[in-house]
């Protein structure tokens, strides 16, 4: 593992450790797309059904559970917890999630290594990663005002995206015939997705002042 | 071109 891989799950660690932490002291989800954190669950179950049946090192079979933990943790706040689920924006964030997953679905039926359940559902988590932000870039733009941490998690969420990116070119240059088309083209979509909130977000640090989107 | 990396992103 190059340090640049290293660097991008830490930083997509710490991406879902802040909105974890957002949630717990602030005791609101306030800004935080519900659907997007279901999209998410969704990727990582479809992602990491190989949990039962394959073996690739203790950092990324632990990692993968960390993942699927946190993710089902954060929908356990948004939907159950008796505080925090008051201050989810319900009525704002209604992005209709089956535009993503039915042509994600489609789409990774026509385009895949292999016609089995397994690599069809990991292709299929590839595809819809990329735009499982998508709900929660469309409520930001909606309620405008970004609160920090919101803003925060999802320039983290973009900057993992990117550091992959970096280890992709970096593994292309090191490792012998290493390629992997569906993962390439779908990760640079993903990592495009964030160029627009990047550059406000970046606009806003600089003038010191709070994130704002256009309206 | 065939994919073959081993799936040992997250």
């Amino acid at each position: 593992m190059n340090i640049f891989r290293l660097a991008g799950d830490m930083t997509h660690l710490l991406s879902i450790i802040v909105l974890l932490l957002k949630i717990q002291a602030t005791k609101s989800c306030a800004g935080v797309s519900l659907k997007t954190q279901e999209l998410y669950a969704v990727v990582f179950v479809t992602r990491y059904l190989d949990l039962f049946y394959s073996f690739i090192s203790l950092y990324n079979t632990v990692m993968k559970i960390i993942f699927l933990l946190t993710a089902f943790t954060i929908i356990w706040y948004m939907r159950k917890h008796k505080v925090v689920c008051q201050t989810y924006d319900k009525e704002q964030d209604t992005f209709r999630v089956l535009f993503l997953i039915v042509p994600c679905f489609v789409l990774a039926l026509l385009v895949n290594h292999e016609m089995s359940v397994t690599e069809v559902l990991w292709t299929f988590s590839i595809y819809l990663e990329a735009v499982a932000i998508l709900p929660q870039l469309v409520l930001l733009q909606r309620t405008k005002n970004v609160d920090n941490l919101t803003g925060n998690y999802i320039f983290m969420l973009g900057s993992y995206r990117a550091l992959y990116l970096v280890n992709w070119v970096y593994r292309y240059f090191t490792e012998l015939g290493y390629r992997q088309w569906i993962v390439w083209v779908s990760g640079t979509v993903q990592t495009c997705v964030y160029l627009d909130f990047f550059y406000y977000y970046v606009q806003a640090w600089r003038n010191n002042e709070r994130m704002k989107l256009p309206g | 071109a065939q994919d073959d990396a081993p799936k040992d992103e997250l």
